[in-house]
């Protein structure tokens, strides 16, 4: 308590700065907490690369603002089942447990690397691999083709990402070469670990009854 | 809304910046570095209920209304935000994923006697 001096709010002592400041970041901590409606700060088990998170940072568009009440998530892939030679690979995304939320825009954002003449078509699943041992299912996303090899965003019906209450969403890829020698199989490497790993984009909103509606002050 | 001086005794808005470093959270919010954590502090009295920290018109019909009633009112007011603005956070999730969301009324802006 500081010497002599009165709070100016409530007369009772003030307290030393050092005090004060203690107290200014422990009301930090619980603002920021309370703002994310997190109980306490994330462990990073697994932090992305700074190079893969700086790269799909550049990818978002530059200055795009997080929408009214609503969230943007990056979220990297992490490849489950990969046949080396082929490019069809299984994409697994731990998405954030929604928290009453709406997803309303998504896309996948791969960096292809096509080293044969021609255009690649590929093709995305929404993979269910299903509760017992039997096979799963897998339900047929979006089509896409292309002729340039880099970075390219297919964009994702969001429909076909919601629904389930688990986190864990898997994508599978399957793609072949149109045109030209489209017996050989394109080689595409599908970088895991570097700066150029899959990753998802999308938008989400709280859902929820009046939540698009201005808040009534 | 003047920023607190230390002799200040009126309602005024106290400024402390927030390194998010100091708090040890560096880690999983990746931007922006800090953010002001200001509050609102100082005595209000009645020739200042309703000042134009909120709005002149508010501020008079408060002030009849006392006149009226009561010269010297029973309750007192107080020094509260009068304009917040939202902080935009990018943050680290626990699975890795990046988040990028504005988090409403965070930072306070000005102050004004109730």
């Amino acid at each position: 308590q500081g010497a002599g001096s009165a709070c100016p709010s409530c007369g009772g002592p003030t307290l030393a700065p050092q005090a004060e400041r203690a107290l200014v970041l422990e009301l930090a901590k619980q603002q920021i907490l309370e703002g994310l409606h997190l109980t306490s700060r994330p462990r990073i088990t697994h932090p992305p690369p700074q190079a893969a998170l700086t790269r799909a940072l550049q990818r978002l568009q530059p200055g795009s603002v997080a929408p009214a009440n609503g969230e943007e998530v990056i979220s990297f892939a992490t490849i489950t089942e990969s046949s080396a030679s082929a490019c069809s690979s299984t994409l697994t995304f731990h998405l954030p447990t929604a928290r009453s939320q709406r997803l309303y825009h998504a896309r996948l954002w791969l960096h292809v690397l096509p080293t044969f003449p021609g255009t690649l078509y590929l093709r995305t699943f929404r993979w269910n691999p299903g509760r017992r041992r039997r096979g799963g299912s897998r339900t047929l996303l979006a089509q896409h083709q292309t002729t340039t090899p880099g970075w390219h965003a297919l964009t994702l019906p969001s429909s076909g990402l919601r629904g389930e209450e688990s986190a864990v969403l898997n994508l599978q890829l399957d793609c072949r070469l149109l045109g030209g020698n489209t017996t050989a199989v394109p080689q595409w490497l599908l970088d895991t670990a570097g700066e150029e790993r899959p990753f998802l984009e999308l938008k989400v909103r709280p859902s929820g009854p009046g939540a698009g509606r201005a808040r009534r002050r | 809304t003047p920023t607190c001086e230390p002799e200040t005794p009126l309602c005024c808005r106290r400024d402390h910046y927030v390194d998010f470093q100091e708090l040890g959270w560096q880690d999983w919010i990746l931007q922006p570095e800090g953010y002001q954590l200001n509050y609102c502090s100082g005595q209000c009295p009645p020739h200042l209920a309703g000042s134009p920290g909120i709005a002149a018109s508010f501020h008079s019909a408060v002030f009849s209304l006392l006149k009226a009633n009561n010269p010297w009112p029973l309750g007192t007011s107080c020094c509260v935000p009068t304009a917040r603005r939202p902080l935009s956070l990018l943050y680290l999730d626990r699975d890795g994923n990046v988040v990028k969301t504005d988090v409403p009324d965070m930072v306070v802006e000005a102050c004004g006697c109730s």
